[in-house]
């Protein structure tokens, strides 16, 4: 009943942490209840909400410990599974295990603990990679959000976001759908970024979502621990993070 | 007798493979035997150059094929060993191999291959990880450049990096020592870039290097498949790597 959503690009800094940390503390202080796992293993979205937990999402995936003992609750309506060091050594368990096995751990974990019933929204922020965690991440999400640089190696990474997508339709058998592009960093006056912006929208139409502007608001807020609505509500950031929020509440699961 | 440089940082997005292309590209124009290798299965160097490897580094390190075989020359004096999606086969062969050996593999290989006379330098670009493959990466470096961008989430990166090569050392019994940490995408309006570039070099001093300033320039050159010094030899972005292949010919592997 909760959907489930991956923040995913193996590109590295495309605004996928910030992404996810942003879209998860907005619908959740729109009183919808929320759990964001981070699967990276440099835990930045723990560091960007000022938590730490005692266990992380390794604790889940490889000790089978409960999300309700391993979340931590940061912010009313929003509890965070977080990541460290430990992820790399999940990564490396979840690679000795049986190749059928290996990409499904986390759903398996993860609907044996009930955590549909418990939450309106999980948002899994995912590192840069295309590694089994990732995979695990994609075979438990329904839908995928891809923030992209407006860059030209963005564009390659794109392509090979989708590849893996249709990757784990045909071998994992599980259909998870690309619900938004969400162009990140985009300044205007660059003609490179509005080439690669009209790109992007030709590419994925209606799908592809009002980019976020380059805002140094965006960066300075993980220093501050804040959200950045709490933050610099009346930033560019905060506005356009908002309008994300409003897509994300107002499209459905199925759209 | 060939200077071994890992460019290395496990966030995403800091400029590694702009890093690596332009200096490998740069040290080659001034006539040194340059080897570069993508570790990374996003494959960007091969993209960025122009070239396409019909074997891969998995190859190198899972069929053992020599170097000279899998190895592209793709300007005078700069051959490149590309990278694609086998690198994820590669990174869970190495898992499922010896923890003992996991991380020498591509010591092992490359040292039996004697690159080392073949060339004067070999650079390796590393992806946004600190995976196995990376590992091996730096099990085979003497020297590591840390490229990290001007914000709050990349100084929490750095220490992980640093911590990194510390485990190397203590696990693996291989000195590597950082040669510099170069600071990219700076932009000297916005006041948290020169907060974090005073950090960094007060933590570094002299390793710290003169950052590279934001440039579409260095965006576009993969697009056209040049190095900057090819595709806009004007442009800020070409002197700026000017000045760091200045200081790596410049230097030696062990000051
Ligand atoms: N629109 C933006 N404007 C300015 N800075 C931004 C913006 N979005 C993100 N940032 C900053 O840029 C850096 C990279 O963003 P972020 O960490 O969210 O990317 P990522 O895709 O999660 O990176 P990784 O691949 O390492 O996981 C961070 O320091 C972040 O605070
Ligand atoms: N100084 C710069 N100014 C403007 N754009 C840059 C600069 N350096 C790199 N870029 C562009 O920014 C994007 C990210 O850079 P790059 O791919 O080199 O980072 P990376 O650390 O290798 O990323 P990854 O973590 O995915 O391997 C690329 O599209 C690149 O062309
Ligand atoms: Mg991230
Ligand atoms: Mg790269």
């Amino acid at each position: 009943r909760a959907r489930r959503i991956a923040i995913l690009n193996q590109k590295g800094g495309t605004g996928k942490t910030t992404t996810a940390v942003n879209l998860a503390a907005g619908v959740a202080e729109r009183g919808h209840k929320t759990l964001l796992i981070d699967t990276d293993a440099q835990g930045n979205v723990g560091v960007s909400l000022g938590v730490a937990g005692e266990q992380t999402l390794y604790h889940v995936l490889v000790d089978g410990k409960e999300p309700a003992e391993v979340a931590v609750p940061v912010r009313q309506h929003l509890d965070v599974i977080t990541s460290d060091q430990t992820l790399a050594a999940a990564e490396i368990w979840l690679a000795r295990q049986d190749p059928a096995h290996r990409s499904r751990v986390m759903t398996k974990r993860l609907n044996l603990m009930q955590v549909s019933r418990r939450y309106d929204y999980v948002i899994v922020d995912c590192g840069p990679s295309l590694n089994l965690l990732n995979q695990n991440a994609l075979s438990y999400a329904d839908e995928v959000v891809i923030p992209v640089t407006c860059d030209y190696l963005a564009l390659v990474g794109v392509k090979q976001v989708l590849r893996t997508i249709k990757d784990v339709e045909r071998h994992l058998h599980h259909a998870v759908r690309v619900a938004a592009v969400l162009p990140t960093f985009y300044d205007g006056r660059t003609r490179l970024a509005r080439e690669v912006l009209e790109t992007l929208q030709g590419h994925f139409k209606q799908k592809c979502l009002e980019p976020i502007r380059a805002n140094t608001r965006l960066a300075e807020a993980p220093s501050h621990r804040k959200s950045i609505f709490e933050y610099a509500p009346q930033s560019h950031g905060a506005s356009d993070y908002n309008r994300v929020v409003d897509w994300l509440v107002s499209s459905n699961a199925q759209q």
